[in-house]
């Protein structure tokens, strides 16, 4: 039980960190296969945010916050790619980078969490 | 369970002030059913505070409730926070000039005004003063040394000696305190404009043995001033309503919530306290 | 092993926060039942880190920075002590900022070191 | 297997131009058993970077190599540093009245200027230029900028337009260019201060189809800029000598730990390189 949270959370990590990686490529690059490699990994982080839902007792604080941070970002990585294709630079640049603040408060709670199952 | 998640964000997580805000704050969250974080720096960084607000919103919070200690830090991501649909109150220290929807808390410059005046009474308008504050650049502590300085100004012989910074620190005001009594042994008065330089500056005057020639005016009543008070060694202290300030902003930013009208402003009460009134 | 290791960190992290609390105590209040338990809190650590040398391999770059930093924190908490007792408040003072931002140091380390576990 | 343990802090991790220097300090490192750890903020901030100086420090590491980005946060810092004993070089970016031992990289100041001298001849003295800089508090790219206006100063149809600030991201710099072009539709010229700036320039000029009347000169010679180059997009670059900068870092912190005298700057390589110069 606790070590299967720790791979879900671990997976958590790691996936937001390859969608800021790969909005990044999109970003510099244009090139469509940057796109599906975001997408992919946006899809993958909505699974594993489901199954969050269905493996973590949701009165933990720090986790109700953690799941609706991963809706801030998978919120914030689709108006990126949204405005990065209307080429609205400014809205695309702030976006991006709510990215990547995002991300980071992400992998603090993660450790965090992971912390907290030990204690 | 619970109807909101506010989250309160303090200047420093373990300060005893604080620590009353919270109790505050907690007791409307128990009453009015909200699920209240109280999270912040463990030590005093403008940074880490404005990283706990950013991430509160992240988290899609229903309110925040934090202090504005510096206009251009803080007003840029208030608006943001605002505009983004997360309502924001001030506690404390205010922002005027951002979107937040209400400060509650002292009125900072009447505070250090009220404690200039009663330095002029209880020292027949002379003294040679060292003030202490927390810092010299965020909003509560800059007000307090203003009102301060207006309140003593058209007195000719008051003299501020030197002005230092304690980053709310009590063992930071003590070494400033010991810094200043060596090289300005002409002081003979203290000013603390934060909970904690009252208590250091106490614990310097007291070690040296110089109670009977200083006189110190401090901030707040927490139970360490209030034995230093009974020993003689604190005169005075600016009273505040900590408590208030965190039941009050959180009952407020319900009110926000169902849509009701709050007032932009409501100030705690501040007033002195001396010895005689502790009775 | 795993399990052990985890353990043996998070002992570690609380320990030394135990330190920075009693060091901050004693600073406060000058009474030796404070000291007493500063003086257990600095023992056991001494205690953790021996037995962090015999369960952990040394390669690992995150780990021998932990070590290390254990040692300043050890080193910087006698030093508080000592100019606290010969009332030199600028030293004293000096010190015990180290020993906060040390063991903030240490929090993050472990955190770290408790995630490089997993992936 | 290591004789020594040294920590490089670059101003942001993958920062392709960092990973440059990254590249010059392993090679040394390999070739004289050092354990070289590169480690620093993922997105510039000087907080971060301070703090990995310090846990650097409380790591007990032999040497720190690291950039002296501001005088009033870096200076005290480094000096605390060398004072418990770690020696410490400044690469790329100096603080050259701290304690540090010694510093290698780019004079910045004349980087700056011969980048000025370079818009002066190849737009024959005729330019209405904006610049695009790293930071605006940043000892090395306050530099650049001087030099680069020191330059210019006396030639009465060179005209500096606006300055903005990229905090070194590429993503920024573009959003900077396309804000200058909209609002100033009579500059003609850009010069970029730091390694992405020229790209993001360049990737709004192209996109805008701007590149026949507009000049661009950036810095440094990573992949991206050279490409542009080539398409004539970008017309000129300051190069610099990162690998050089990294590697000669790890071989005089080696000498400094044996006793051996260093000198105190070492300046690496600076020059103009065109798009004639690239066959
Ligand atoms: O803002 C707080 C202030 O009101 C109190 O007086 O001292 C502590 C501060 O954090
Ligand atoms: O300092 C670096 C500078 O030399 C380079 O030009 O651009 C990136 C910066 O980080």
């Amino acid at each position: 039980k606790g070590f299967e949270r720790f791979l879900l959370l671990n997976d958590i990590y790691q996936t937001s960190n390859l969608i800021t990686q790969t909005l990044h490529a999109y970003i510099l690059d244009k090139e469509d296969r940057y796109l599906d490699d975001y997408l992919k990994a946006n899809i993958r982080l909505i699974k594993d945010q489901s199954d969050l839902n269905k493996t973590m007792n949701t009165n933990d604080i720090t986790l109700i916050n953690y799941k609706n941070m991963i809706d801030s970002l998978l919120h914030e990585s689709d108006e990126t790619v949204d405005y990065f294709q209307k080429d609205d630079i400014n809205q695309y640049s702030n976006h991006y980078n709510e990215v990547l603040k995002i991300a980071d408060f992400l992998q603090e709670s993660t450790l965090a969490l992971l912390n907290n199952k030990l204690t | 369970k619970y109807k909101y998640h506010f989250v309160l964000v303090p200047e420093e997580l373990d300060n005893e002030y604080w620590r009353l805000v919270e109790k505050g704050a907690m007791a409307a969250a128990k009453k009015y059913g909200v699920m209240l974080e109280y999270t912040g720096p463990k030590q005093a960084n403008i940074d880490e505070h404005l990283r706990t607000i950013e991430m509160a919103a992240a988290s899609k919070v229903d309110g925040i409730m934090t202090q504005g200690l510096s206009d251009d830090q803080f007003t840029p991501l208030i608006n943001k926070v605002v505009s983004m649909g997360t309502p924001v109150i001030t506690v404390d220290t205010d922002v005027s000039n951002s979107e937040r929807l209400s400060y509650i808390g002292t009125d900072n410059y009447l505070a250090g005004y009220l404690a200039g005046k009663a330095l002029i009474e209880d020292t027949d308008g002379k003294a040679n003063v060292a003030i202490i504050t927390g810092s010299f650049y965020k909003n509560h502590q800059k007000l307090r040394v203003q009102g301060f300085k207006d309140a003593v100004k058209m007195e000719k012989n008051i003299h501020i000696i030197d002005i230092e910074e304690s980053e709310i620190s009590r063992v930071r005001a003590a070494e400033k305190a010991y810094q200043i009594i060596t090289k300005y042994p002409q002081v003979n008065a203290f000013f603390g404009t934060s909970a904690l330089d009252g208590i250091g500056i106490a614990q310097v005057v007291e070690t040296y043995k110089k109670q009977n020639q200083m006189y110190i005016i401090g901030f707040d009543t927490l139970p360490e001033t209030l034995d230093y008070m009974k020993k003689g060694v604190i005169q005075a202290t600016v009273v505040q309503e900590p408590y208030q300030m965190g039941y009050g902003a959180v009952k407020m930013m319900i009110d926000i919530i169902n849509g009701k009208k709050v007032p932009s402003i409501v100030h705690t009460d501040t007033r002195i306290m001396r010895v005689k009134d502790l009775i």
